[in-house]
Protein backbone atom coordinates (compact mmCIF):
# COMPACT_ATOMS: atom_id res chain seq x y z
CA UNK A 1 0.00 0.00 0.00
CA UNK A 2 1.03 2.91 -1.00
CA UNK A 3 1.17 5.79 2.32
CA UNK A 4 1.59 8.51 0.13
CA UNK A 5 -1.48 8.56 -2.04
CA UNK A 6 -4.39 9.70 0.73
CA UNK A 7 -1.76 12.10 1.56
CA UNK A 8 -1.23 13.56 -1.93
CA UNK A 9 -4.84 13.20 -2.58
CA UNK A 10 -5.92 15.53 0.24
CA UNK A 11 -3.71 17.98 -1.33
CA UNK A 12 -5.04 18.01 -4.42
CA UNK A 13 -8.30 18.25 -3.51
CA UNK A 14 -7.69 21.25 -1.16
CA UNK A 15 -6.00 23.08 -4.00
CA UNK A 16 -8.39 22.21 -5.95
CA UNK A 17 -10.87 23.81 -3.39
CA UNK A 18 -8.67 26.72 -2.99
CA UNK A 19 -8.94 27.36 -7.07
CA UNK A 20 -12.90 26.97 -7.38
CA UNK A 21 -13.10 29.31 -4.10
CA UNK A 22 -11.35 31.60 -5.79
CA UNK A 23 -13.10 31.29 -9.30
CA UNK A 24 -16.07 31.72 -6.94
CA UNK A 25 -17.52 27.98 -7.68
CA UNK A 26 -18.69 27.98 -3.86
CA UNK A 27 -20.50 25.00 -4.41
CA UNK A 28 -17.36 22.68 -6.50
CA UNK A 29 -15.13 24.62 -3.64
CA UNK A 30 -17.38 23.49 -0.98
CA UNK A 31 -17.78 20.28 -2.20
CA UNK A 32 -13.88 19.76 -2.53
CA UNK A 33 -12.70 21.12 0.95
CA UNK A 34 -15.18 18.03 2.29
CA UNK A 35 -13.14 15.55 0.39
CA UNK A 36 -9.85 17.46 1.34
CA UNK A 37 -10.47 16.85 5.02
CA UNK A 38 -11.94 13.78 4.65
CA UNK A 39 -8.55 12.45 3.12
CA UNK A 40 -6.46 14.55 5.61
CA UNK A 41 -8.38 13.05 8.13
CA UNK A 42 -8.02 9.93 7.08
CA UNK A 43 -4.33 9.86 6.89
CA UNK A 44 -3.60 11.49 9.98
CA UNK A 45 -5.90 8.35 12.15
CA UNK A 46 -4.85 5.40 9.86
CA UNK A 47 -0.97 6.22 8.55
CA UNK A 48 1.53 6.73 10.24
CA UNK A 49 2.72 10.24 10.95
CA UNK A 50 4.90 12.11 13.04
CA UNK A 51 3.28 14.22 15.82
CA UNK A 52 4.24 17.32 14.25
CA UNK A 53 3.02 16.41 10.51
CA UNK A 54 -0.26 14.82 12.31
CA UNK A 55 -0.99 18.25 14.22
CA UNK A 56 0.00 20.49 11.05
CA UNK A 57 -2.47 18.86 8.90
CA UNK A 58 -5.40 18.67 11.36
CA UNK A 59 -4.58 22.86 11.78
CA UNK A 60 -4.75 22.83 7.54
CA UNK A 61 -8.21 20.95 8.45
CA UNK A 62 -9.77 23.81 10.60
CA UNK A 63 -9.31 26.05 8.46
CA UNK A 64 -10.72 24.44 5.27
CA UNK A 65 -13.57 23.28 7.36
CA UNK A 66 -13.92 26.80 8.55
CA UNK A 67 -13.92 27.81 5.03
CA UNK A 68 -16.67 25.30 3.77
CA UNK A 69 -19.15 26.43 6.61
CA UNK A 70 -18.60 30.17 5.53
CA UNK A 71 -19.47 28.70 1.71
CA UNK A 72 -22.21 26.81 2.99
CA UNK A 73 -23.86 29.49 5.03
CA UNK A 74 -23.30 31.79 2.01
CA UNK A 75 -25.10 29.21 0.04
CA UNK A 76 -27.50 28.76 2.17
CA UNK A 77 -28.82 32.42 1.58
CA UNK A 78 -28.57 32.64 -2.04
CA UNK A 79 -31.04 29.93 -1.84
CA UNK A 80 -33.40 31.35 0.21
CA UNK A 81 -32.55 35.02 -1.63
CA UNK A 82 -34.37 35.45 -5.42
CA UNK A 83 -31.54 34.83 -7.77
CA UNK A 84 -31.50 39.05 -8.92
CA UNK A 85 -28.30 40.67 -8.84
CA UNK A 86 -28.37 43.74 -7.03
CA UNK B 1 -9.12 33.27 18.57
CA UNK B 2 -9.56 31.22 15.43
CA UNK B 3 -6.28 30.88 14.90
CA UNK B 4 -5.28 29.05 18.50
CA UNK B 5 -8.47 27.00 17.79
CA UNK B 6 -6.99 25.85 14.35
CA UNK B 7 -3.88 24.66 15.86
CA UNK B 8 -5.01 22.13 18.79
CA UNK B 9 -7.93 21.05 17.10
CA UNK B 10 -8.59 17.31 18.05
CA UNK B 11 -9.42 14.03 15.29
CA UNK B 12 -13.25 14.21 17.25
CA UNK B 13 -13.55 17.56 16.67
CA UNK B 14 -12.56 17.60 13.04
CA UNK B 15 -14.59 14.92 12.29
CA UNK B 16 -17.85 16.29 14.48
CA UNK B 17 -17.48 19.68 12.19
CA UNK B 18 -17.51 17.65 9.12
CA UNK B 19 -20.40 15.69 9.95
CA UNK B 20 -21.86 19.25 10.22
CA UNK B 21 -21.36 19.98 6.80
CA UNK B 22 -22.37 17.05 5.52
CA UNK B 23 -25.93 17.41 6.74
CA UNK B 24 -27.89 20.23 4.79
Amino acid sequence: ANNNNNLQKAIDLASKAAQEDKAENYEEALRLYQHAVQYFLHVVKYEAQGDKAKQSIRAKCAEYLDRAEKLKEYLKKKEKAPAKPV
Amino acid sequence: PAKSKAATISDAEIERQLKALGMD
